[in-house]
C-alpha cells in the first residue's frame, strides 16, 4: 500500500500546471523525474509479487520445489526507448511478459534490445514465432549516456494479447546459425 | 529507378534521391508527401514591454517569423525483413529518424531523436516536423481536445471576432494531445502524437508538430530562467514517434484505434532465465 500511495501522491504533484505545461523551473523538473522513478520502482515490487502469483509454476510441474517465494524478476526497463535494457542484454535466455491494459485484444510488435542476431523467441505453446533484427539506429547508438551494449533490436509479433491479461514469450539465444537474419541495408540507389 | 520503398500490401511509402520522404500509397491513391525537419530561432525581446517578449517556456515566439531547413540531403539505410521494413535517416549531427511500416499494420511510424540543441551560435532554436501534402485542405485542420474530440481550426481565423494577425505562425500554433489531421473531399491526412506537442497548418495540406526546443532567454512571466536545459552537459535529446495515417475521409475508426493502441500499449516486464529451461519455463 505505501508503493501504490506513493505513486498516487507523485501523480497528484503530477497535475500541477508547470508539470503539466513544462513552465517548471529546472531544478523543479528534475525533482519531477526523481519522483517519478521512485514511484516506479516502489510500484515494481507490486506487480512482481502480482505476476509471481498469478504465474506460479507449481501444478505445471507437480512435485517441483519452488526455488523462491518470487521466483521471476518481471523487470520493467524504462530505457526502452532508447534500445537499452540490462535483461535482454546478458547472454542469458530471459521471458518477456506483456500485459494488455486495454479492454480488447491487441497484437504488438515487440521491439527488444539484444547483443546478437541469432535468437529464437518461443510462445507459451512451443511454438517458434517469426523474428526479425534490424540494427539499432545510428543515432541511438551515439548518445553519450546510453549505458548500454545491444547492437541490435529483436522484433516479434506478440499476437491476440488478451484484453486486461497477459502473455509470455521465452527468448533464447540460437545454437544454429542463423546467418540469414544478419540485417544488412539494401544497397544505396544512385 | 532511383527510389527508395518501403511499405506493406496497404501502404507504401516512397523516398527520393535525396533520401527525403516524396509519396505515398495508400487507400488506393497515389498522393505526393514530404516530411522534413526545420526551426524556428527564438524570439530576444526586451521583457519590460508586455508586446515584445523573448520566446521562452510560455511562449512560442519564432523571431522574424522565419524558418530554417536543418537539411538538403539525408543519409539513409534500408532495412527490409518479413515483419517490418524500415529507413533510418540522418539529417545532421543532431537530428535522425527511423521510418517504420509494419506488415499489417495500416500506419507509419516515425521515431525521431533530436538533440543536443547546438547553441554555438547564440540563437535559441525550437525544432519541428513538417509533413506537407497535396490535400486541399482550405486553411481548415482539425486539432484534439485532451484526447477527446476534434475542434475545427481555421488558419487566421477566429470564431468571434475579426482577426489581425500580427505573428503569423505563433498566432496560428493549437495545443496537440493526440491527434492533428487536416482533409479535402478525396483524402485525410491524420498524425498523432506520443506527448503534448504545439502544432499548426501554415499552409495548405500541411501539418507541422514541434518536438523539442532549447531557448536562451527568461520570457517573464513566471519562470524566471531560460529553457536551456544544460543539467545533464551538453543540452537534452529528446525521441518520440509519430504516426501518420493517410487514406479516404472515411477513415477515422482505424485513427480511434491506432491511437488506443500507442498512448496504452502493452507494459512489458523482463525475467532472467537462466534457470530455466525452455520447457521447464512454459
Amino acid at each position: 500500500e505505501p508503493h501504490l500511495t506513493f505513486m498516487r501522491e507523485t501523480m497528484g504533484i503530477m497535475q500541477h500546471h508547470d508539470a503539466v505545461t513544462g513552465t517548471e523551473k529546472q531544478k523543479v523538473a528534475l525533482d519531477y523525474a526523481k519522483r517519478m522513478s521512485v514511484a516506479f520502482r516502489a510500484c515494481g515490487t507490486n506487480t512482481r509479487s502480482v505476476l509471481n502469483q498469478l504465474s506460479t509454476n507449481e501444478g505445471a510441474q507437480p512435485g517441483r520445489r519452488r526455488r523462491s517465494a518470487y521466483p521471476f524478476e518481471f523487470k520493467s526497463c524504462s530505457l526502452l526507448n532508447i534500445s537499452s535494457c540490462s535483461v535482454s542484454e546478458s547472454n542469458e535466455p530471459f521471458a518477456i511478459t506483456l500485459y494488455n491494459p486495454l479492454a480488447h485484444p491487441a497484437n504488438e510488435y515487440v521491439r527488444v534490445p539484444v547483443l546478437g542476431y541469432n535468437y529464437v523467441v518461443t510462445d507459451y505453446n512451443g511454438a517458434e514465432l517469426n523474428t526479425q533484427v534490424v540494427p539499432v539506429p545510428a543515432g541511438v547508438s551515439k548518445i553519450k549516456h546510453r549505458a548500454s551494449v545491444a547492437k541490435y533490436e529483436l522484433i516479434f509479433l506478440a499476437s491476440d494479447l488478451p484484453p486486461v491479461g497477459y502473455k509470455t514469450f521465452y527468448v533464447q539465444k540460437s545454437d544454429t546459425d542463423r546467418g540469414h537474419m544478419n540485417p544488412s541495408s539494401a544497397p544505396r540507389k544512385t | 529507378s532511383s527510389l527508395i520503398s518501403i511499405g506493406n500490401k496497404d501502404l507504401q511509402l516512397l523516398f527520393d534521391t535525396n533520401g527525403f520522404l516524396t509519396e505515398i500509397q495508400a487507400d488506393g491513391m497515389a498522393r505526393t508527401i514530404s516530411q522534413e525537419f526545420l526551426y524556428y530561432v527564438g524570439a530576444i525581446g526586451n521583457n519590460e514591454e508586455f508586446l515584445n517578449r523573448s520566446s521562452g517556456a510560455y511562449i512560442f515566439r519564432p523571431l522574424d517569423n522565419k524558418v530554417y531547413a536543418v537539411a538538403t540531403q539525408v543519409d539513409v539505410e534500408v532495412y527490409k525483413g518479413h515483419l517490418v521494413e524500415e529507413v533510418h535517416q540522418k539529417f545532421n549531427d543532431w537530428i535522425s529518424q527511423v521510418v517504420r511500416v509494419y506488415r499489417d499494420k495500416p500506419y507509419a511510424e516515425f521515431e525521431w531523436l533530436v538533440g543536443p540543441i547546438p547553441i554555438g551560435d547564440r540563437k535559441g532554436k525550437e525544432i519541428v516536423t513538417r509533413f506537407k501534402s497535396d490535400i486541399q485542405s482550405n486553411g481548415v485542420f482539425y486539432t484534439d481536445s485532451n484526447g477527446r474530440e476534434m475542434i475545427k481550426r481555421k488558419r487566421d481565423h477566429r470564431d468571434t471576432w475579426n482577426l489581425k494577425l500580427h505573428e503569423k505562425i505563433a498566432g496560428n500554433y493549437y495545443p496537440v494531445t493526440t491527434k492533428i489531421a487536416l482533409e479535402d473531399d478525396t483524402a485525410r491526412m491524420a498524425i498523432l502524437t506520443d506527448r503534448a506537442q504545439g502544432g499548426s497548418s501554415l499552409e495548405d495540406g500541411a501539418l507541422e508538430l514541434m518536438v523539442h526546443r532549447r531557448l536562451l532567454h527568461d520570457d517573464a512571466f513566471g519562470v524566471g530562467e531560460p529553457l536551456n536545459e544544460t543539467e545533464y552537459g551538453d543540452g537534452l535529446i529528446a525521441r518520440g514517434k509519430l504516426h501518420l495515417i493517410y487514406g479516404q475521409p472515411i477513415q477515422k475508426a482505424i485513427e480511434r484505434q491506432t491511437q488506443l493502441e500507442t498512448l496504452l500499449p502493452p507494459w512489458r516486464f523482463f525475467s532472467s532465465m537462466s534457470a530455466y529451461t525452455v520447457d521447464e519455463w512454459r
